[in-house]
């Protein structure tokens, strides 16, 4: 078997002036991962190693640059699955870690539970061994004025933040 | 939203989806990415999906199970990822993207928002894009 990785960086209305960093960021996502598959990487590690890489770049909706809920807060996501025996792990509303997709993994693998969010989350998290960031550390400049074009606006629905504030879901 | 879809060596599948939601969201909101079967779903007897865009819409529509059981059912990856992506937005009209691989190592890309992004290496290539239909190629 041929090992391949295949990624995304989000969709919606994507402003012009985000075009060229999604571009990048997917493929030195990409790039990341393929290059641990082709060194005996397993396909769970190469996942979570694209989405890391994902995750640190304000180019995309994911870790530091994420947009902000209405008290001006980042809450994430992740979710990871492995196909052999459909094991799987994720977090929600993850407030002050780098990388949610790593410690979804590891609610996959340490974990007799699927989905841990909030406080939870949190603890696990920290019991696992990684550490906190300040909240503030992850949220953009973009992600800020994109929260208070909303609040202008209030235009649900829109997850796709760029200089000039465009919107789009994804 | 991020994602990434890999197959090993070994033929097995995993997914990885990764969110900070959508703006203007309510403190504690949760969307599609962190419910399985929504934002995420492989299996190594079928294939393995990440999805993007309206979190509401894709959980109600259990997106990325919904594109596994379309290949299950026989469908390409290809096919099975645009008939269940727009068969999303046609019935909850709000648009979403996702990308899928076959257990086959097959690719599946497909959006119906403006733009989705999208990148995978093969035979020494990038493939990658952002707009509508288009499919770019360089040397890795």
């Amino acid at each position: 078997m041929d090992p391949i990785v295949l990624v995304h960086g989000g969709a919606g209305d994507i402003p012009d002036s985000r075009v060229a960093g999604k571009l990048r960021g997917s493929k030195m996502a990409a790039a990341r991962a393929h290059r641990l598959l082709q060194a005996g990487g397993s396909a769970l590690e190469a996942v979570e190693a694209a989405v890391v890489v994902m995750e640190e770049d304000e180019s995309f909706n994911a870790g530091y640059g994420s947009v902000l809920n209405l008290r001006g807060e980042v809450e994430m996501e992740a979710s990871i699955m492995r196909g052999s025996d459909l094991a799987v792990g994720a977090v929600t509303l993850v407030k002050d870690f780098k990388h949610p997709i790593s410690i979804a993994h590891r609610v996959l693998t340490d974990s007799p539970h699927s989905l841990l969010g909030a406080e939870g989350a949190k603890i696990f998290a920290l019991e696992k061994g990684f550490k906190t960031v300040p909240p503030e550390s992850l949220i953009s400049q973009n992600a800020r004025d994109a929260l208070n074009k909303f609040l202008e606006h209030r235009e649900f629905g829109r997850t796709e933040i760029g200089a000039e504030h465009e919107g789009g879901v994804g | 939203t991020v994602g990434a879809v890999a197959i090993d060596s070994t033929g097995s599948i995993a997914v990885a989806t990764s969110t900070g939601g959508m703006s203007g969201k309510a403190v504690g909101r949760i969307g599609d990415t962190p419910q399985i079967g929504s934002g995420t779903y492989a299996d190594d007897g079928v294939g393995g999906v990440s999805t993007t865009g309206h979190g509401e819409s894709i959980l109600k529509y259990c997106l990325a199970h919904s594109i596994v059981k379309l290949m299950e059912g026989g469908l390409d990856a290809g096919t099975a990822t645009k008939t269940a992506v727009n068969g999303m937005t046609k019935r909850l009209n709000n648009t979403a993207g996702a990308i899928t691989l076959s257990k086959s190592g097959q690719v599946g890309v497909h959006f119906s928002s403006k733009r989705m992004s999208w990148a995978y290496i093969r035979d020494g290539k990038y493939y990658y894009g952002i707009e509508q239909g288009e499919v770019l190629s360089e040397k890795f």
